[in-house]
């Protein structure tokens, strides 16, 4: 199992809609500073829902919407709420292989794994939706291969895939110099939650 | 629950010494302050890289504490593997042989696992499978421009 | 006590005006949150890197902030010049780009003033005028290498 | 004027006598990580009297002598102190050109500028030895041109040279990263002490 795609719209410093490709094995990102390197990561922490606003540098969860389209909501009457949103695709063919082999009623599954006919499907996507309001009120919604699931739903299932939330899978830039000046009990809390 | 965090800590100290060495070719090793109630005590990175006297974190210079640390997030992610792996600039800090030893790391793992490594550094460039480029286009948009190695 | 705070504050964003245009080819400024009473005031470092919209310090990437904070370093010692200045690593965030301007800047500046600068990469190593080596020799003890460029 | 040679003995990873010849110009320190250099920098700081114990990383100054010595010490009675030392040596031949077309009397001359004859030296010398003696207790002092002197009498020679410990000429390992995430009061407060 692998990411096969991220796709961005309207995320931070993505305007429009972005595709980025990923292939198994070791993928380098770079750039020059301030291109929005860290930003992908972010999208990505976003839509599986394993950080806070504040993990992402927002203040609130309204700051992530891409500035340039704040401005279009103020329009003459234009649309008057604007959206960000980040689709996650999971290559999981080597598992449907697997799952192939066993009836729907006997496995486990993952939401959104098998087709109508109850034959597993090779791709699983992870959708997240911000929409924000002129008022600044906004509304966020996580789906599961198209289908609405609650973020506690998601975490179950991440969970079977073994993507946990503190599972330290994802480092961002700062967290080894946090790991180095937290205190002795809170680094001994990290192994605790592991437990 | 004692019983279930000796068995995290048994295991990631032991996934520290092996990652520890590897990295940095010293010896290194988790120790709690207070062995007997280790849910109150706290958690130190004891090291004594290549050559030198054991020293605790505070200690060591900038490229030692951030190799240490790094082997202690490597640790716990070998405790409970994921399927893919996301890194954003960990390897700002090292010195150049030291960034070639985790870049040959980073390329063992990928066989297993899928990581996304965000890096400016050449030797980390060098040994992955392919980048990504990214820029800033016009009106401070991102582009993300794909690259074939 | 105001005047004199005012005289050194408008001295050092006139600084920071100008080194951040040379560093980052955008335009920034020092802003005091409360103008009326400087002596209690915040005081930011309000920028706009070349293309995007004016930020503050929390909003901007991990390069864009130290490039920032350099800036904000270098325009408060040109306001008390000093006849010798050391640097410890403070290229480590920089991508190669901002690594050559911030080089060229200490070269020029080299002129007027001793630079001893720590550094591990390249473009810095390249334009200085001379490299001194330290290796960890026999029992961890530090040795100098002289090197002739 | 520049910093001509810093001379360190038993100073942190620095064990006997090292010395460090430096140029005007632009000269930059490369190596493995802790090999020794930001240590050059600490002992520059130490000598000068520029910084306290923890910003030179160590918990109290005993911790600044090299390792390697203290455990001579505790050897069958052999030497019970040990010392670490730092001379910085300024080279002041610009300024010596300039202060021998001036008597001594009218020049308000750095301390240990002018020989015996009252002619201008070319070099100036800063030194600072720590004792440390086997229970731990320690005695630091400063010397001018090898004449002891105050950490007072230091700073006001060294302000007569445009250093200033608050110049914030040094900037350490993690300097800038303090500047990023001090408050802004903290940021004003920098200026203040300039002005
Ligand atoms: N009193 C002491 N005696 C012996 N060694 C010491 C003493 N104090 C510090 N050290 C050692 O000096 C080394 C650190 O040196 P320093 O911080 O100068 O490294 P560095 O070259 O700046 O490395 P980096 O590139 O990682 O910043 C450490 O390994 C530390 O253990
Ligand atoms: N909501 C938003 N709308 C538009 N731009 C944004 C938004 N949020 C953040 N940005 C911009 O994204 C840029 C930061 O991108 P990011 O942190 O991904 O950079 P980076 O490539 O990681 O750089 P570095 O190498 O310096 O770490 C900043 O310039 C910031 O202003
Ligand atoms: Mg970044
Ligand atoms: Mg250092």
């Amino acid at each position: 199992m692998y990411i096969k795609q991220v796709e961005i719209t309207n995320f931070k410093s993505f305007g429009g809609t972005t595709r980025v490709p990923l292939l198994p094995g070791f993928t380098v990102v770079s750039g020059p500073n301030g291109s929005g390197k860290s930003n992908i990561l972010d999208a990505l922490l976003f839509a599986l829902g394993l950080s806070s606003s504040k993990g992402m540098r927002a203040d609130r969860l309204p700051d992530l919407v891409n500035q340039s389209q704040m401005g279009k909501g103020q329009g003459k009457g234009k649309r008057s709420t604007v959206e960000a949103a980040v689709t996650v695709t999971f290559d999981l063919s080597e598992e449907a292989a697997l799952l192939a082999t066993v009836s729907a009623e006997a496995a486990e599954d993952l939401p959104g794994l098998r087709d109508a006919d109850g034959q597993p499907l090779s791709e699983w996507t992870v959708t997240r939706k911000l929409r924000v309001t002129q008022q600044g009120t906004y509304t966020s919604n996580y789906y599961i291969g198209g289908e609405p699931c609650t973020l506690s739903e998601l975490h179950q299932s991440l969970s079977k895939l073994r993507i946990y939330p503190e599972g330290y899978n994802v480092v961002l830039q700062g967290d080894v110099t946090s790991i180095i000046s937290m205190n002795p009990r809170e680094r001994r809390q990290i192994v605790d939650e592991l437990a | 629950r004692q019983q279930a965090f000796y068995e995290a800590f048994d295991a990631v100290d032991r996934n520290f010494q092996i990652i520890f060495a590897e990295l940095s070719q010293g010896d290194g090793r988790l120790q709690l302050d207070d062995p007997e109630s280790p849910l109150e005590s706290g958690l130190n990175l004891v090291a004594h890289p290549k050559g030198k006297p054991v020293q605790r974190l505070a200690s060591m210079s900038g490229g030692e504490k951030s190799l240490t640390a790094l082997s202690f997030i490597f640790a716990l992610q070998r405790y409970r593997p994921s399927p893919f792996y996301a890194f954003d600039e960990v390897d700002m800090f090292l010195d150049g042989s030291n960034v070639e030893r985790l870049a040959k790391m980073v390329k063992q793992q990928a066989a297993e696992a899928q990581f996304i490594v965000v890096s400016l550094r050449r030797p980390t460039i060098e040994a992955s499978d392919r980048v990504i480029g990214v820029t800033q286009a016009r009106g401070a948009q991102t582009q993300v421009l794909g690259v074939v190695l």
